[in-house]
């Protein structure tokens, strides 16, 4: 990626690993933000989450799920802590 | 719909909350305003019933915070997390945290408090997130439509699944065919709205709505729109008896008058004015006058209407002078006969309710001009 690129694929990932935390339950496991794999445990947790919201399960950060993740929203988790 | 993990509910119908601060951002009022809203919602499709307190510990403790707020789940600032509340039970259970760093407003822009209070309180008694976007329960905070019922069947299901469907809650056939059986009530039976033989106390209209009184509880009801709210009078109006005999409101001076037997009182919103209760004789009646069967205030000539047993008082406020004598009602008002429940106006029409009967008058041809149910104003 172009230097700007990554720093915002960066930030991205940031954001939906602290949703995923707060709303989903996700411990970080020191996991590179940049390779995930199919089964990885953020993917999974992506997926998840993906689900529970109604968007379409890639697993992946794609537009629709940023935007969605960017809403304001209830504090209270989705999954059961 | 979902529930907590082990389904917590609430063992009671009645519950108290409790306001513990306000933000800046909305005027107290229409804090309160908001809130009592959010709660008649969700008591307008259950048995369930809420109290205000000003002290002490209430069941839903209501408060204004930002970033660590000393329970589990601190704040974010601007954005993100705008609020949440705990399942019922003890200490935190039931409470709602809204997070003060958010614009909060009573209209469409910003953050709408009642829109968010109601799906806060929809956790406080024991709905999880719902899956549906369509549904209050979904995590994700949507602009709020005033114009449309807050509530989404899939959040109706899911609340009367823990407690039950309010004995005067309409619900449309088609949309509950997978509701499950409610719950057995456990208190005595409310008045059923749609019931042929209801009867009313008083009617009145109040603030652009129509409140109906009947025993402890009255309805609420906008003219054009279908939801229905059910109060006790008591969680309006804590120092006013129950069983009202009749109200009318000024609307120009935003008063409603209540009577029951031979005292009244003043209400603003649901402040009753100081001073009240008064004697019904301060007004100008004579002393053989112990009750009032039904009043109301016609906007167009300025003056109130007082019914007795098969008479009626009138009393002109521009010259603030009441009848020295009543009248017969059949003789101002065609077509109505004998002693009536209760009487407002709506538009150009008077209505007058009669046991099981509401007659339509229209005092420009002098003539009764329909027939309806007393129940005509709800969706039955």
């Amino acid at each position: 990626f172009p230097v700007d690129m990554r720093e915002k694929k960066e930030e991205d990932v940031q954001l939906i690993q602290k949703y995923l935390e707060n709303y989903y339950n996700f411990k970080k496991d020191g996991e590179s933000s940049f390779v995930w794999k199919n089964n990885s445990p953020i993917t999974k947790k992506i997926k998840e989450m993906q689900e529970f919201l109604g968007l379409e399960v890639t697993g992946k950060l794609d537009s629709n799920t940023l935007d969605l993740i960017q809403k304001p929203r209830c504090g209270f988790p989705d999954v059961a802590g | 719909f979902s529930t907590f993990a082990g389904e917590p509910k609430w063992a009671k119908q009645v519950l108290t909350y409790r306001i513990l601060n306000y933000t800046p951002d909305l005027h107290p009022a229409d804090v309160d305003a908001a809130i009592k809203k959010a709660f008649n919602v969700w008591s307008s499709v259950t048995p369930l019933k809420f109290v205000k307190k000003d002290r002490d510990h209430a069941d839903i403790m209501i408060s204004f915070a930002v970033k660590g707020h000393n329970d589990f789940i601190p704040f974010d600032g601007p954005g993100g997390s705008i609020a949440h509340a705990y399942a019922p039970g003890k200490g935190f259970g039931g409470d709602a945290h809204f997070d003060e760093d958010e614009t909060w407003t009573k209209s469409t822009e910003g953050t709408n408090l009642f829109y968010v209070a109601l799906h806060e309180f929809g956790h406080s008694l024991g709905l999880f997130h719902s899956k549906d976007p369509e549904a209050l329960m979904y995590p994700v905070y949507r602009k709020f439509d005033p114009s449309v019922f807050p509530l989404h069947q899939d959040d109706t299901n899911g609340i009367q699944h823990l407690y039950g469907r309010s004995p005067n809650t309409y619900n449309d056939p088609r949309e509950s065919a997978e509701i499950k059986e409610p719950a057995e009530p456990k208190e005595p039976a409310l008045p059923d709205i749609c019931s042929p033989d209801l009867t009313f106390d008083a009617v009145t209209t109040f603030r652009g709505e129509i409140m109906f009184f009947k025993d402890k509880h009255f309805w609420r009801k906008h003219p054009s729109v279908r939801a229905v709210d059910f109060n006790l009078i008591s969680a309006f109006w804590p120092r006013l008896p129950s069983g009202v005999d009749a109200a009318y409101e000024v609307p120009e001076k935003d008063e409603t008058v209540l009577f029951k037997g031979n005292e009244f009182w003043v209400v603003r919103g649901d402040t009753i004015l100081p001073g009240y209760p008064q004697k019904i004789y301060v007004l100008g009646f004579s002393k053989d006058v112990t009750k009032i069967d039904a009043a109301f205030y016609n906007r167009n000539k300025g003056k109130i209407y007082y019914f007795i047993a098969d008479k009626f008082w009138s009393y002109n406020k521009r010259s603030q002078s009441m009848d020295r004598k009543p009248r017969q009602i059949r003789d101002a008002f065609p077509g109505i006969n004998g002693k009536i429940d209760a009487v407002f106006q709506h538009k150009n029409f008077f209505y007058f309710f009669h046991g099981r009967k509401q007659l339509e008058f229209d005092p420009g041809k002098k003539r009764v001009t329909r027939v309806l149910k007393t129940n005509f104003w709800f969706p039955c």
